[in-house]
């Protein structure tokens, strides 16, 4: 899913 | 991690320390928005909430107290500090930062990708970053002028959104299960300029934007320092005082 993409990121 | 993600959190840690720094030494916080400071503290607090609960890595829970640490600490400084306190514009930093948390809570609560919690304000906290700078581009506007301490922090914030944009098109090419969102935000992005730079026509497409996805957010908030690299670089370039038109 998109969020969980971007949850690694600050 | 790639070279673009990294020089885009390199240049978002350079923004924060600069600004942090510079109102530490000089004891001085004129033309800095207190409004944005806040907006960008509560932006670090709804988003770091896994801060202790989910390891990334060092380099990202080193980061995140770095942010959470200067964002409380400027905030801090500007609210508490009796010399910084001092030099602080409200009579100018009047922007009514409800207008921007109201609507990014609300279309967290109906837009994200679970409902639970941390997911809502995680969600949350993606679409007021989107719009955060604004208090700080509207006192920028009305002061008319921008000393160094304020141009180069907004600089600073609009070269790490950017290198975020790349880092998240250089993702897309990398990694296959990347979304497909390229071609919907492009086609936004389109339209935005086309409705040109005014602050309150950007607010209020930015939050109708918002409403498309986390990404949009992303590349919303980037658009928005559109207009002040446009004059940053012109009035660098005839190394003239940077003046923002109405």
């Amino acid at each position: 899913e998109d969020s969980e993409l971007l949850k690694d990121e600050l | 991690m790639n070279v673009f993600r990294l020089a885009g959190d390199m240049t978002h840690l350079i923004s924060v320390l600069v600004l942090l720094l510079k109102i530490h030494t000089i004891k001085s916080c004129a033309g800095v928005s207190l409004k944005t400071q806040e907006l960008y503290a509560l932006v670090f607090s709804t988003r770091y909430l896994d801060i202790f609960t989910d390891f990334t890595s060092l380099y990202n829970t080193v980061m995140k107290l770095i942010f959470l640490g200067s964002s409380f600490s400027i905030v801090w400084y500007m609210r508490h500090h009796k010399l910084v306190q001092r030099s602080y514009d409200k009579d100018h930093d009047t922007f009514r930062h409800q207008f921007l948390v109201l609507p990014c809570l609300i279309l967290a609560l109906l837009i994200h990708e679970q409902f639970t919690f941390k997911e809502v304000m995680w969600t949350f906290s993606i679409y007021l970053e989107a719009v955060a700078i604004l208090p700080q581009l509207v006192l920028l506007q009305r002061t008319r002028n921008i000393d160094n301490l304020t141009g180069q922090y907004v600089f600073f914030l609009g070269a790490y959104r950017s290198l975020y944009i790349l880092n998240w098109i250089y993702r897309y090419f990398t990694e296959p299960h990347y979304v497909h969102w390229i071609s919907t935000t492009s086609m936004f992005c389109v339209v935005l300029f086309c409705f040109g730079f005014t602050i309150f026509k950007w607010y209020l497409i930015s939050v109708l934007l918002l409403t498309l996805s986390a990404w949009m957010s992303g590349f919303v908030q980037t658009l928005l320092y559109a207009d002040f690299f446009y004059y940053y670089i012109n009035s660098w370039k005839n190394n003239v005082k940077l003046t923002l038109q109405a």
